[in-house]
């Protein structure tokens, strides 16, 4: 099993949105995909219009149950849900300390190879001590950047925090970076995505970029991956299909 | 003098983009503004194109040294910013755990008093130490709302997370929220405005919302609040005059 953790210093850069529809790409396309929501918001359950009261990785974590009985299954075989389950908003300081080096995700990344091939973790905003935790027990991480001038000048600190916890000797290595929101007609928006093509290596900007569109507030008003919106999905849901594709060539799972 | 906290669980709704735009507004029609940035990002100082060499908020907890020392002057009299200052990414934890008492603060509140009308607070997403911390020094704490699904259904959440710390002895206020990045032509968005505005108790939902703009990646890509943007600013800035009188009143500053 791989694992790819979906992490951003800055807040709103669609690091839930590219989790869910990437997981239900790349399950389509026959991988084996556990989502794992650590976000104490719990937005992939939002984003799928249900109620966060399983008990998801909250009991998993305190009442030490099987990680089987509390995976949620979804129309598609290959994709199953951790949600980040019933946590009391009080509770997420004690929780960013429990994970935050990572010791109590390794009975997940155990239980998950049984089940997955890709263990997918979504993140909240920031690095604070649950993304800490979860770049602890990822081989990869993805960043997603937004294509607006904000977004890219927080980048910076984003490249940081990864180096920063690879000195103190975490093995994740960095993926590269995903253009979201890109707005090819609004000359700040394409400014941001001509930057990171010019300035970063190649390697680490992926080719696939996830224009801004209508559609998504539309597939998260109806609480389905875009690949479930409407009899015929809409022409932008092929945009995962093809970042499954070169996610799958570099996670070495094609 | 008052101070006004701007916070949210979720991220990348328009926290900053509200602090700046509104901070400039009040202080174009008469208050002195101090506008301090407590995400450890720096996002005001990002939105305002400098570099953030300054010691800055890091400065003045770290080195006990004197807020005026710190303030930056802008091109308007009555608006002073504290930049979050040298930060290294890995002592945000310990920034975080250092404020969530909101006790090293209180010098903040005390000597801000000399200088201005408002204390006005950016805050990074969630509630973690950094924004208890904020939540504890500030009278009002303003929410915006980004008026689109999956940031309404997170709102519930950190409605919560208010009370919650209200339940723990903090005195601050909510103030209401503002809807941000609406799209009236979008129903998927304006759903989101119509469920605010019967949901919520009236008081509590700022009459002043936020359409989303394209000015506003102008504005942030050349560094300046839109008030600034070009020789005639964009029609949009008057919102955030509205948006200033609305406050004034409720904050008892006119
Ligand atoms: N390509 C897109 N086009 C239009 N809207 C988008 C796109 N991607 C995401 N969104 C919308 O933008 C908002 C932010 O996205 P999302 O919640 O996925 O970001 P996030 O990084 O997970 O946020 P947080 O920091 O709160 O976890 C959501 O309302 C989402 O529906
Ligand atoms: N009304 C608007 N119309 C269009 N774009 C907007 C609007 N308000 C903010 N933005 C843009 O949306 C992005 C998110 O806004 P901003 O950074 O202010 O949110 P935030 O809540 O402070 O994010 P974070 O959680 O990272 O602190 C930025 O790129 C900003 O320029
Ligand atoms: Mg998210
Ligand atoms: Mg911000």
């Amino acid at each position: 099993m791989k694992s790819l953790c979906i992490a951003s210093a800055k807040g709103g850069v669609g690091k839930t949105t590219v989790s869910l529809n990437l997981a239900y790409a790349m399950a389509t396309r026959g991988t084996r995909v556990l989502l794992a929501d650590l976000d104490p918001q719990g937005a992939v359950a939002h984003s799928l219009g249900r109620r966060e009261l399983e008990p998801g990785l909250a009991g998993f974590l305190a009442q030490e149950l099987p990680l089987e009985e509390l995976l949620l299954k979804t129309r598609l075989d290959g994709l199953s849900l951790l949600p980040m389950g019933d946590l009391a908003v009080e509770d997420t300081p004690a929780l960013a300390s429990m994970l935050s080096d990572g010791a109590p995700l390794g009975r997940l990344l155990r239980e998950a190879a049984d089940v997955a091939d890709l263990l997918l973790i979504d993140t909240p905003c920031g690095f604070g001590g649950i993304t800490r935790g979860a770049l602890s027990v990822s081989d990869h991480v993805l960043l997603p950047v937004q294509a607006e001038p904000l977004s890219l000048r927080t980048l910076d600190q984003t490249l940081e925090a990864i180096a920063g916890l690879r000195g103190q000797g975490l093995a994740v290595e960095l993926l590269g970076v995903v253009i979201t929101m890109l707005q090819q007609r609004d000359p700040d928006s394409l400014a941001v995505a001509e930057e990171l093509w010019s300035r970063m290596p190649p390697e680490l900007v992926l080719d696939t970029t996830i224009p801004r569109d209508k559609a998504f507030l539309r597939a998260s008003g109806a609480g389905v991956p875009l690949g479930l919106l409407g009899r015929r999905p809409p022409p932008v849901h092929v945009v995962f299909d093809r970042l499954a594709q070169e996610l799958e060539a570099r996670l070495g799972l094609d």
